[in-house]
């Protein structure tokens, strides 16, 4: 079963 | 202040038509090259970013940045009370509490004034570093409506390989499976029916398909859509405006 990743894991805050 | 107005009531219904469902409440940034949006689901998977340029509307004036912060669902009831042919006219202060939509139909002369109380919503602002993806597709928006429409009925997962020559979106879910197979082609007398695919790396990505499902309802503002895909990094799927583009970042599923 996959996994899914959180957007803010590939976009810094600014 | 902030003078925007729209040469149609449509166009700003189609927008918010075409992320409302996955997002409610968004800080529209409001500055002199026109206006921005960016806010990120409750699950926190797929972000939004929309951009209008000056030139999508028929006016457009601000001679400060202004933040309105809206909640899209009561935007959405306000939005319902126009025509669509009416001109649309959103107004505020520099500082506002609230924003005026002034819809004129100036055929029988009738003008239908609104105002929006707006909200202070503490979102943060993420930045979409410029990535260099390893493939991108261009094809017409109901192909895509009916590539996730279908596949999304037999799993709540969506995979997207993209090799040389074909684009394969394929899933397995508990009742059953389906793989759909698209081409490049070029459709020279309908050629927004065409298929376009710039392959540099070969791309395979698994995608949750409730998001693809909120996603789709971007082509209610294009006849087309740019999917890019890279390995690890989100897939962005992208809706031209006339002046502008509404974009969705979709994190994908990844092997534990």
């Amino acid at each position: 079963e996959k996994k899914q990743r959180s957007i803010a894991s590939f976009f810094s805050s600014k | 202040m902030l003078e925007a107005k729209f040469e149609e009531a449509s166009l700003f219904k189609r927008i918010i038509d075409g992320f409302k469902d996955c997002v409610q409440l968004v800080n529209f940034q409001c500055k002199q090259d026109g206006i921005i949006a960016q806010a990120v689901d409750d699950s926190r998977v797929l972000l939004v970013s929309l951009e209008i340029g000056v030139e999508a509307f028929q006016e457009y004036r601000c001679d400060h940045p202004i933040t309105l912060g809206i909640d899209l669902a009561s935007l959405s009831k306000i939005l319902r009370c126009g025509n669509n042919n009416d001109t649309l006219t959103l107004i505020a202060e520099d500082t506002p509490d609230s924003v005026m939509l002034l819809f004129e139909d100036t055929k029988k002369d009738r003008i239908a004034e609104f105002n929006l109380k707006l909200m202070d919503i503490d979102a943060d602002f993420l930045k979409i570093e410029e990535l260099v993806y390893e493939s991108t597709l261009n094809l017409p928006a109901t192909e895509f409506v009916r590539v996730v429409r279908e596949l999304g009925q037999l799993s709540d997962s969506l995979n997207i390989t993209v090799t040389k020559e074909t684009i394969k979106f394929a899933c397995d879910g508990d009742i059953g499976s389906g793989t759909i197979i698209l081409r490049p082609f070029i459709n020279m007398e309908n050629p927004s029916e065409s298929i376009k695919l710039e392959m540099d790396q070969p791309v395979e990505l698994t995608f949750g398909a409730k998001y693809l499902a909120d996603i789709v309802k971007g082509s209610a503002l294009s006849d087309k859509v740019a999917i890019r895909l890279s390995s690890e990094a989100p897939a962005l799927f992208q809706f031209d405006l006339k002046a502008g583009f509404l974009q969705f970042f979709l994190a994908p599923k990844f092997n534990d």
